[in-house]
């Protein structure tokens, strides 16, 4: 059987808010050593990685892997019913129809449960190589987030240029082009959340969707901070670490020039 | 004009 239960539930809304605009439904693994998931969006141009380890949670028991096929819309509707401080707990057999959460207020006075049905979805894991990346940016996550919704006012495509400089963030559109260069400031006062880190080996260069960059930027609560990471000719990496527990990931494949 | 790649011509599927 499963069994977890996570102190801060709130936690999980702002989990689901990061990935409901981008799949509608998606397999949980539940495994010993935590509870994640992967899924593309249906028109398979980005990836979702989310991890969650057992250490991050209260209590965890999971005694084999379980498959825990949910949809994600009925998903979000159930855990909205939890208050923001509630403890929710997770548990399900080892080949679930079901899933039941459990909502418990902070003071204990009011435990809600709720029961959800499983469906079997067909896995398509992607296999994604451990790499490393050419350029490495560490940017204040709400600045990004500002940015790829700027950026989406005035084009569709944003150019992402990373030299030892900074970042360059370009688009163009009917009405013009917009220029957004974030450069890096280490030294600056800035407490490390807020600062801009750039690492690279070589300047990399690439076009992406600001459709699903602005998707991605819905999971800004869980982090104040976000890690770009791209190597040419490859799909950009967009991660968002959430303390003490894991990681919310997002991979984007480029667009090319026809 | 613009093409937008998918990500199983990057990544295998397992």
């Amino acid at each position: 059987m499963f069994e977890a239960r996570l102190l801060q539930g709130g936690l999980l809304k702002k989990v689901l808010d990061s990935i409901k605009d981008i799949i509608t439904e998606g397999n949980f693994d539940c495994s010993p050593n935590g509870l994640s998931l992967q899924a593309m969006d249906s028109s398979h141009v980005s990836l979702i990685d989310i991890l969650l380890e057992s250490e991050g949670f209260e209590h965890y028991r999971c005694d084999r892997n379980i498959p825990m096929g949910l949809n994600i819309t009925n998903l979000v509707k159930m855990i909205k019913c939890a208050g923001s401080e509630d403890i929710v707990t997770i548990k399900c057999e080892d080949k679930p129809d079901n899933v039941t959460f459990l909502f418990e207020s902070k003071d204990n006075d009011k435990i809600s449960d709720f029961e959800m049905k499983t469906m079997t979805i067909d896995d398509e894991h992607l296999l994604v190589p451990d790499q490393t990346y050419t350029a490495v940016v560490k940017m204040p996550s709400a600045e990004f987030q500002r940015l790829c919704r700027d950026m989406a006012a005035i084009g569709d495509t944003v150019n992402i240029s990373v030299t030892k400089e900074g970042v360059r963030f370009s688009t163009t559109g009917d009405m013009g082009t917009a220029n957004i260069t974030v450069r890096p400031n280490p030294s600056g006062d800035q407490k490390e959340e807020e600062r801009t880190e750039v690492q690279i080996t070589e300047p990399v260069s690439a076009g992406f969707a600001l459709r699903y960059l602005n998707s991605f930027t819905k999971a800004t609560p869980l982090s104040p901070t976000v890690t770009l990471g791209m190597v040419p000719n490859l799909p950009i990496v967009v991660e968002y670490k959430i303390a003490d527990m894991g990681h919310v990931r997002y991979y984007l494949a480029p667009k090319i020039e026809d | 004009q613009e093409m937008q790649l998918r990500l199983d011509s990057f990544f295998s599927f397992s």
